[in-house]
């Protein structure tokens, strides 16, 4: 969805590259398995395609002649480094197993439970959010909290599917969008343009 | 291993 906005448009208005770029991060974490295990046919292409569509992003976003010059970068000011720290730290400490990989594995999960943090944050600050911007993150919203009704289909179908750090920080994640949903399904009712208060 | 299982999720 991102991808065809910023394609169609030739502008990333209103979009953090720092999410994007914590995003691509998330993605080389966690899909570092693609070289050592086969899952499915479906799951390497899913990883493939979410890794190549986050970098094909961020090289919109910073190298593009005409899309670079609609990026925001005064008003995204978020910090990575309030958001890298305390899950490299919790990834550390909080892990099923401490070796480079399963740490690496954990720091994901951490970190993308947050990582939408700075496209809320600059979201906040614009007066005008277009719809493709707003309905880009309701999905991106909504990916993670499908996943909690799948969750409890595993659990209640499959013997030994106890995933205490997937489970906590996905609903960590869906609650981070709370407040968005609310006012996206309220603006989306009075058949208006997204608006966050202040 | 506890954490195999969602190795299959993305």
């Amino acid at each position: 969805v991102l991808l065809l906005k910023i394609r169609a448009t030739r502008s990333c208005r209103g979009i953090s590259l720092k999410t994007q770029e914590l995003y691509a991060l998330v993605f080389i974490c966690r899909y570092l398995d693609l070289f050592y295990s086969y899952i499915s046919l479906y799951n390497t292409v899913m990883k493939v395609t979410y890794l190549a569509t986050a970098f094909s992003i961020v090289r919109y976003m910073r190298f593009d002649k005409v899309v670079r010059q609609t990026y925001d970068k005064e008003q995204d000011t978020f910090r990575y480094i309030f958001l890298i720290a305390p899950c490299a730290l919790l990834a550390l400490v909080l892990n099923h197993r401490f070796s480079p990989t399963e740490v690496l594995w954990t720091f994901s999960i951490y970190l993308e439970a947050v990582a939408i943090l700075p496209q809320l944050v600059l979201m906040q600050r614009t007066q005008n959010i277009d719809n493709l911007t707003a309905n880009y993150v309701a999905l991106l919203g909504a990916y993670r909290g499908f996943y909690i009704l799948n969750w409890i289909y595993r659990f209640a179908t499959e013997k030994h599917y106890r995933q205490w750090i997937v489970w906590i920080s996905g609903v960590a994640q869906t609650a981070l969008y709370a407040d968005f949903f609310y006012y996206y399904a309220l603006c989306w009712k009075a058949n208006q343009r997204l608006q966050l208060p202040a | 291993s506890r954490s195999a299982a969602a190795k299959d999720e993305l």
